[in-house]
């Protein structure tokens, strides 16, 4: 474990929490302008749920195994109250992003290019996959509504932000202790350049105070 | 070293 790691991983808690804490305090998904993708939180569910698969027979370390049980809990619990509670609030018209390419794209390629041909490990390189293109229908939800509310894009930043330091740790875990995981880091780069247009109205129209609007 | 034990990241 190393800082970048760490407080990436961190991130990625608060923007959970970003969300969690939007979808309370709202008590809906769809403010005015600021909706959530159920598309995109139904495949992070099931990006932990196949990527997690060694939970209870690979035990790492009491912080690994919590974060994994969390993500689980968090992600399902998310899903839960989209479909459930705040159903009437979801509006699947504006989330029109074909999410079934992009799940059978991973699995496709899960299944050619993967470290060993088992179960496990396929559905492994499937979550690896699927976590890099995952955030594309709450992308093209927000490109196709033209604005968010602010607490939304808080939640992008974090998101994007965990990405990011991934990428600084795997440099620093390569020369450290000369890491290699040439799936991951393409599919994590491919994941963190998604997130370069966001990041680019972030910097230049939210932290300075106005509204995230596209041009 | 198995394909399982290196996936140490989250």
């Amino acid at each position: 474990m190393n800082l970048f790691r760490l407080v990436a991983d961190l991130m990625h808690l608060v923007s959970i929490f970003i969300l969690l804490l939007k979808m309370q305090k709202t008590r809906s998904v769809a403010g005015r302008c600021s909706r959530i993708s159920f598309k995109t939180q139904a495949l992070y569910a099931t990006v932990f749920l196949t990527r997690y698969t060694d939970l209870f027979a690979n035990f790492q370390s009491l912080y690994n195994t919590t974060m994994k049980v969390f993500f689980i809990a968090s992600s399902l619990y998310i899903v839960f109250l989209m479909k459930f509670k705040f159903k009437a609030t979801n509006d699947p018209r504006l989330d029109t992003f074909k999410a079934q390419y992009v799940v059978g794209g991973a699995a496709a390629l899960a299944l050619i290019v993967n470290y060993a041909f088992t179960v496990q490990e396929v559905l492994w390189t499937f979550s690896i996959y699927l976590e890099a293109v995952a955030i594309l229908p709450q992308l093209f939800m927000l490109t196709k509504t033209g604005e968010a509310e602010v607490i939304t894009t808080h939640y992008l930043f974090a998101l994007g932000t965990y990405r990011g330091l991934y990428l600084v740790n795997w440099i620093y875990r390569y020369w450290t202790e000369y890491y290699v995981d040439w799936i991951v880091w393409i599919a994590g780069a491919v994941q963190t350049g998604l997130y370069c247009d966001f990041f680019y109205i972030y910097f230049t129209k939210v932290l300075k105070g106005a509204k995230f609007e596209l041009p | 070293e198995s394909a399982e034990a290196k996936h140490d990241e989250l």
